[in-house]
């Protein structure tokens, strides 16, 4: 049978894997701080 | 691990908005994903109509929120391309909701070891733990299986994990991304001081021997049993399957005990809804005639019918035997009312009757089809691990069937395809953004403490294959030749799923496979009603509408302004219109007749003032000079 369209291409990306993968470099990886958050 | 400070705290309802840039698909998880909130927690949401502070949803770069209300105004919480599944929304608005990462908790290093040196460097500040001053864990556990925990290939700079859990069993728990775990809801629950559930209604397991309250009606031949085991089967409950020694109840009616015809009611307690409709779940097992049925009913109440109207909503037939049966019952109950489980003997011999176990109601929609698959276990890795569900129809008419493919060696993959129908010759092709929501049932009793598998597909009429064709064309045009088990042949159109829907160690997990069946939830909506969902906001201050009866003529235009009304009047390069009611029209020719004609009265009036003064002073010195004459002796009257 033909393939299948897979959404994720074979691989269980988690928030933070399809995060860095834009380049994105968040606090924990998927928050963003507003300037007012103080760690 | 929720930040500290009331005034991090939403309002148990928060506004919201979908703004347009959403994927289509997005769309319809963010509000599958608000309705697992409804069930489990108090936490609602609504449309934005105005409120201070609100959470704009939008396709930004990536998954990400803020933590806690930031009292912005609009709060941006991003759900991007690949973010569009249910448990990534819940994870990202609970970090709106208030919570940070579950690892980051102070204790974290008692139930976790952090491998630094495993980390992609300048990412280790992601791993840094909050002290209790700023993060407070609301006294419970620490939550391996919490929604908001990485996983062990967070941030990895290799193959090798960067978290290891001190207690082994759970290092391929942390990081699920299914569902709510048990704690992320009493944590949740805890810090919004939750009581109740817009949605949920009840749910009885019949472990107690108060059967959650329910009675027997008066009137029928018999009375349900609340029984551990029946001879004829079944050998033991559903809720645990007969593990727990000295438990494990449920309800069963004897049917062997009356004739034909027969019958014995199960009324649940009163409930009260608030939503209007309602999805009744329970388990079912059948072990006299092959005739005997179950009729559910509802008994809703009114202030003039206080016995309540008895109606029948379903007729459950043909119950398989030998085994439990999982059935969904779809009600629409606006009043107070009770649900009623009828018995019915049928015809034919019966060694035993039917039985009823795990029984869920709550104020949310029925998935539309169940695919149950028997003998489950062995399909997993195995090479007869490809299996495809029934065709089945959505409410549309278009036929559809679920791949579900186990034969890989880590993952179970799920994929949507459109089959040739009935229909077809009255559809809409390519297939206009149908939403196919596949969901692996978690079987536990209680609704309130499942973790399903959900993924949700859409239909984008416009997606394009390689070869030029449109992804989602009819399945006789676009599609390749299949048969059913039956000899049967259809098209089949191709598979959109994702290879990655659960791990093979997740679907052993939990109640995913109980009694070695599986059950797949499927629903599929049109939801092309969402294309557009960024809506102006109601107003919710009320203006008094002054202007009703108040009219302003040639076309000026009302306003209030400090409560008092008024009209703006229309004006042109060299007109225009004044009065109340811009009423007078003016314009600069006036203006210059105006002043020409004021000038000339002027002008005559200043005339007028002259010759009278003219007038006077010469008549003035004209009297004069004659008194002067007469009082002048000439004294001299000669001259000289």
């Amino acid at each position: 049978t033909r393939e299948n369209f897979d959404v994720d291409g074979g691989i269980d990306q988690d928030i933070f894997d399809i995060n860095e993968d834009l380049g994105l470099d968040l606090f924990e990886g998927d928050i963003r701080l507003d300037g007012v958050q103080e760690r | 691990n929720s930040i500290i400070g009331e005034e991090y705290r939403w309002p148990h309802t928060i506004p919201y908005v979908l703004d347009n840039s959403l994927e289509m698909n997005a769309k319809g998880v963010i509000l599958n994903a608000f309705e697992r909130y409804r069930l489990k927690t108090c936490i609602d949401f609504k449309p934005w109509a105005g409120e201070a502070n609100y959470i704009s949803v939008f396709k930004g770069s990536g998954c990400w929120s803020s933590v806690g209300n930031r009292h912005m105004g609009k709060q941006e919480l991003s759900i991007g391309e690949n973010c569009d599944r249910i448990a990534t929304v819940q994870h990202e608005f609970l970090h709106a909701l208030g919570f940070w990462h579950e690892q980051s908790r102070s204790d974290r290093d008692d139930y976790v070891s952090i491998m630094w040196d495993r980390i992609q460097s300048g990412r280790e500040h992601n791993f840094d733990t909050y002290n209790d001053q700023v993060s407070d864990s609301l006294n419970v556990p620490y939550d391996y299986s919490s929604v908001m925990h990485y996983s062990k290939t967070a941030f990895q700079n290799g193959t090798e994990p960067t978290i290891v859990t001190r207690i082994s069993d759970f290092m391929d728990v942390i990081g699920q991304r299914m569902d709510f775990s048990d704690y992320d809801l009493l944590k949740l629950n805890r810090l919004y001081n939750c009581t109740t559930s817009l949605s949920f209604m009840d749910s009885c397991n019949f472990e107690l021997e108060n059967v959650c309250g329910m009675i027997q009606s008066s009137g029928d031949n018999a009375d349900w049993q609340w029984v551990s085991e029946v001879p004829r089967g079944p050998e033991s409950d559903h809720s645990s399957m007969g593990q727990c020694k000295g438990s494990g109840f449920f309800m069963h009616f004897n049917s062997s005990s009356v004739s034909v015809g027969g019958t014995a009611m199960l009324e649940s307690r009163t409930l009260y809804p608030k939503r209007g409709f309602q999805c009744l779940q329970f388990y079912l097992y059948s072990s006299g005639s092959e005739n005997d049925q179950l009729n559910v009913y509802t008994r809703e109440y009114s202030a003039d019918n206080v016995a309540g109207t008895l109606t029948l909503v379903e007729e459950i037939k043909e119950i398989p035997t030998g085994s439990w049966q999982l059935y969904h019952v779809t009600l629409k109950v606006t009043n107070k009312f009770r649900v009623v489980f009828e018995g019915v003997r049928g015809a034919g011999a019966s060694l035993g009757g039917l039985s009823i176990d795990d029984i869920n109601l709550s104020e949310t929609q029925c998935p539309h089809h169940i695919w149950h698959i028997k003998n489950f276990t062995q399909f997993i890795g195995s090479s007869s691990g490809t299996l495809y569900s029934p065709p089945f129809y959505s409410p549309k008419g278009y036929a559809f069937q679920i791949h579900l493919h186990l034969s890989d060696s880590t993952n179970a993959g799920i994929y949507f395809h459109l089959i040739s129908g009935a229909n077809d010759d009255q559809l809409q092709w390519p297939c206009p953004w149908q939403q196919a929501t596949m969901t692996l049932l978690d079987q536990n009793p209680d609704i309130r403490q499942r973790m399903s598998n959900q993924r949700s597909v859409t239909t984008d009429p416009f997606m394009t294959t390689d070869n030029g064709n449109y992804f989602w064309d009819r399945p006789s045009k676009v599609g390749e030749v299949a048969f059913f088990p039956n000899g049967t042949q259809f098209s089949r159109g191709r598979g959109f799923g994702t290879s990655a829907f659960i791990t093979h160690k997740r679907l052993k997990s939990r109640d995913f496979i109980k009694g070695d069946d599986v059950y797949i939830l499927l629903t599929v909506e049109d939801i092309s009603h969402l294309n557009s969902t960024a809506v102006e906001p109601i107003p919710t201050s009320t203006i008094n509408d002054f202007c009703v009866n108040f009219t302003c003529e040639n076309d000026g235009i009302c306003v209030v302004q400090n409560g008092r009304v008024g009209c703006r009047c229309p004006s042109g390069e060299d007109w225009w219109y004044v009065g109340e009611r811009c009423e007078r029209r003016g314009s600069t020719q006036d203006t210059i007749v105006i002043a020409v004609s004021s000038t000339a009265a002027m002008f005559v009036l200043m005339l007028i003032v002259t010759l009278v003064s003219v007038y006077c002073i010469r008549k003035k010195y004209r009297s004069k000079t004659s008194s002067n004459t007469a009082d002048m002796t000439l004294q001299n009257q000669h001259a000289f």
